[in-house]
């Protein structure tokens, strides 16, 4: 028995396990559980589909966790499931979502990352796959993509906490998510992936300081999405381009998914933005996801009404 | 194993004014272990960068110091992560 799940608490890997099962067995008209692989260490992939069986309906998946130690980043995704299941019949914009679309939900990425970062180290950000001729462990899923893969020299060494991996898709959790999305591309629609410390909402390219073709409504969503965001809790959010905002590296699954072919991709960095770091206090999560929520609701919104 | 802790080890805060200042925090990365916060990498440290890095205990006074030296300002973040780490779960069960 792994112990009680909480909304408004950190739950390690047993628990979000368990809670998977329980969202499949109280909703079980609108929640399914998808085995879509395993990781380095055997642990099972889980994506929670919400919504109808019909895989013809508009989709966005969602992923949280790809870097371990961004904690409130998987406690944004069971928010989100626990948000649509609850609020589904009651919510207009939510029940008007879930009647027309679904969601993909990947609530952690890095398993066995986030395992470690309970268990031994909660600084680790990597994943836990051995390397070759080197003793440090772990690879970067955020630069194992197979998006402008080889075109950053500082990202070869294993040691390094942006290592990206031997190949592109070198790691069983990127190719279990890129082999999931490619099967279900024609009904995707738009891909969040949601990190933390940094209060941006981000979009393509990172890889390159050249702008996308659709750049004004990439830039005009996220535009309105922080502001959407900011407005219970005034939570000031920076949005753009991730090369120009940030700065430029390769791999990342948001360059990917656009490179896919799905349009609308997004990387939020959720909160906060420095005084915690990767530490933010149990206490802030539920003002996280609420306000974090909000922008989301706003971009599926966009997608169900704008996208073909 | 023993899970890693982190006490008394410090996240600095540094926003180096100039290249010369950026090229600082490049040089004190490459003899000590800095983890990076934001941005994720030595690499990508550049003048007027807002640079947030966690240090050890052993290695901060160093740091600081070579900070000071190089009239490099910096704000101390946290004083004590292991302390932080404690303090994130701040809400109790039900």
């Amino acid at each position: 028995f792994p112990g009680r799940h909480s909304y408004a608490k950190y739950n390690n890997w047993d628990k979000i396990v368990a809670w998977t099962e329980k969202m499949v067995r109280k909703n079980p008209k609108m929640v399914s559980r998808i085995k879509i692989g395993t990781t380095a260490e055997n642990n099972p992939l889980y994506v929670l589909k919400i919504g109808e069986k019909d895989e013809r309906r508009k989709a966005i998946f969602m992923d949280c966790g790809i870097h371990a130690r961004e904690w409130i980043s998987p406690a944004f995704c069971q928010w989100f499931v626990h948000q649509a299941t609850k609020t589904y019949g009651k919510n207009k914009i939510m029940t008007k979502l879930l009647d027309r679309m679904n969601f993909y939900v990947l609530p952690v990425f890095n398993v066995d990352g986030y395992i470690w970062s309970w268990t031994q180290n909660r600084m680790w950000k990597k994943n836990r796959s051995k390397n070759q001729n080197s003793n440090c462990v772990g690879t970067d899923l955020n630069r194992n993509f197979n998006v402008s893969w080889n075109s950053f020299p500082y990202t070869k060494d294993p040691c390094e906490e942006t290592y990206r991996g031997p190949a592109p898709e070198s790691e069983k959790e990127t190719k279990a998510v890129t082999d999931f999305i490619r099967s279900h591309l024609k009904s995707i629609k738009a891909y969040i992936t949601f990190h933390s410390y940094s209060q941006m909402l981000l979009f393509p390219y990172v890889y390159t300081s050249e702008l996308p073709p659709n750049y004004e409504d990439l830039a005009k969503i996220a535009k309105v999405g922080i502001n959407v965001l900011s407005i219970p809790y005034e939570t000031n959010y920076t949005s753009g381009p991730t090369a120009s905002t940030i700065y430029p590296t390769s791999g990342s699954s948001v360059d990917w998914a656009y490179s896919l072919g799905i349009k609308h991709a997004f990387a939020f960095g959720l909160g906060d933005k420095g005084k915690f770091g990767f530490l933010l206090p149990e206490s802030q999560i539920k003002s996280t996801c609420k306000e974090t929520m909000l922008a989301v609701t706003f971009i599926a919104k966009h997608i169900l009404k704008h996208s073909s | 194993i023993a899970p890693v802790r982190f006490d008394r080890e410090k996240v600095l805060r540094v926003k180096p004014q100039d290249e010369k200042q950026a090229n600082v925090i490049k040089d004190l990365a490459k003899a000590n272990q800095l983890d990076f916060w934001y941005p994720d990498a030595t690499y990508h440290v550049a003048a007027n960068m807002t640079v947030d890095f966690r240090v050890s205990e052993k290695e901060s006074q160093l740091i600081q110091s070579a900070l000071d030296q190089n009239k490099v300002h910096y704000e101390i973040l946290m004083h004590d992560v292991q302390e932080e780490v404690k303090k994130q779960f701040d809400v109790k069960e039900d």
